[in-house]
């Protein structure tokens, strides 16, 4: 696990975050 | 405009090898897992493309993650400004 990949719960909850923290940047 | 580009946006970086051999060696904490997060900026004089650390990610194990926390995470970056070109910016579909 600790190598896998992110997982789709895992990558929406970054873009979420960065979305959050840097609002100008499209996805 | 600032935006995430092509398949490898949001990555996994990979942990420290130390660090997984003592987690798998009985000895040592999960490390934690952070993301890399390719930023093509546009808006940057002179644009370019940055990679971001994102994390910790918490909330996730080995049963799969539906429920991931970004709470205690920073952003932090892992290039100079300028260090990759905007021309370099990973293939996005929609260039063509």
């Amino acid at each position: 696990w600790i190598f896998d990949s992110l997982s789709p719960g895992e990558t929406k909850a970054v873009v979420d975050f960065v979305k959050l923290k840097m609002p100008a940047v499209e996805t | 405009v600032d935006f995430l580009s092509g398949t490898s946006a949001v990555e996994l970086i990979e942990p420290p090898k130390d660090v997984a051999q003592r987690f798998l060696n009985g000895d040592g904490p999960a490390p934690p897992r952070f993301a890399r997060v390719t930023l093509v900026r546009g808006s940057a004089d002179p644009p370019d493309v940055m990679e971001y650390k994102v994390g910790p990610i918490l909330g996730c194990g080995t049963a799969g993650c539906d429920t991931a926390s970004l709470e205690t995470a920073t952003i932090e970056p892992m290039l100079a400004p300028g260090a990759v070109p905007f021309q370099k910016r990973p293939y996005e579909l929609s260039d063509v």
